[in-house]
């Protein structure tokens, strides 16, 4: 049977793709310095008026899946 | 979310552009059209006019690139990032890049070029993302009809007060 993926291997990728695209367009500014991932993520979902879970949800997936444009939603 | 830092923006109303190179997936004209009625989005709203030169230096210097391209900030592809624009400024100030690992039309199939183009000049001009869904400057990119496009009033009412109404 093809090797199940380890859950923990899957949620490792998805951590490090949150975590890519909130450097890319929610970067870490020197008011957020101490922010958690879950607080980054829940900053993210309130800009685009998503259910604010701080986890990464099937609709912030979505969400980041969309073709946008390169310049960070939170500017310094 | 509304504008950049320091609110940058230019000084004079009159800017130039310049179209330094062309993406294979359009006519050179179809290009030039398109980029000149996405300057027109905002120069229809406010006192700002748009003046194309050819040679000379332009303040906002229009590119299409693919991955790195010499700004540190790498294109990656098809999808994802479209393009991508900076504020107001001397240098790369006000340039707006374009990748060209996606495929640009004039109509609704893959990306269209006017809109993206619009948005871009949004962010030339020294306007942020908004979070208002619909706005033309909301990042994510969705095709309304060029032919009936209107500037929503959330980008109407930013721009106008960097730069005051077409009237004054």
């Amino acid at each position: 049977f093809p090797a199940q993926l380890k859950p923990e291997s899957r949620s490792d990728t998805d951590t490090e793709k949150i975590k890519a695209y909130l450097d890319k367009f929610f970067p870490i500014l020197e008011k957020t310095q101490s922010l958690s991932l879950e607080e980054r993520i829940k900053e993210m979902q309130r800009f685009f008026h998503l259910t604010v879970t701080g986890k990464l949800n099937a609709e912030t997936e979505e969400t980041m899946k969309q073709p946008r444009c390169g310049v960070p939603d939170t500017a310094d | 979310y509304k504008t950049f830092p320091g609110n940058p923006r230019w000084k004079r109303t009159h800017l130039t552009y310049k179209i330094v190179n062309y993406t294979p997936d359009l006519p050179q004209k179809k290009v030039d059209d398109a980029i000149r009625r996405a300057f027109m989005v905002w120069s229809d709203v406010t006192p700002l006019q748009f003046r194309r030169v050819f040679k000379t230096h332009a303040d906002i210097v229009i590119r299409f690139a693919r991955r790195e391209h010499g700004d540190g900030q790498p294109f990656d592809g098809r999808g994802a990032v479209l393009a991508h624009a900076f504020y107001p400024g001397e240098g790369i100030g006000g340039d707006a890049h374009f990748d060209d690992d996606e495929r640009w039309s004039e109509v609704n199939q893959e990306v269209n070029l006017f809109l993206v183009a619009a948005h871009e000049f949004g962010h030339s001009l020294g306007l942020g993302h908004s979070n208002v869904r619909g706005a033309l400057m909301y990042p994510s990119y969705s095709y309304v009809n060029p032919a009936t496009f209107r500037l929503p009033e959330d980008d109407r009412r930013r721009i106008q007060k960097l730069y005051g109404t077409k009237s004054s």
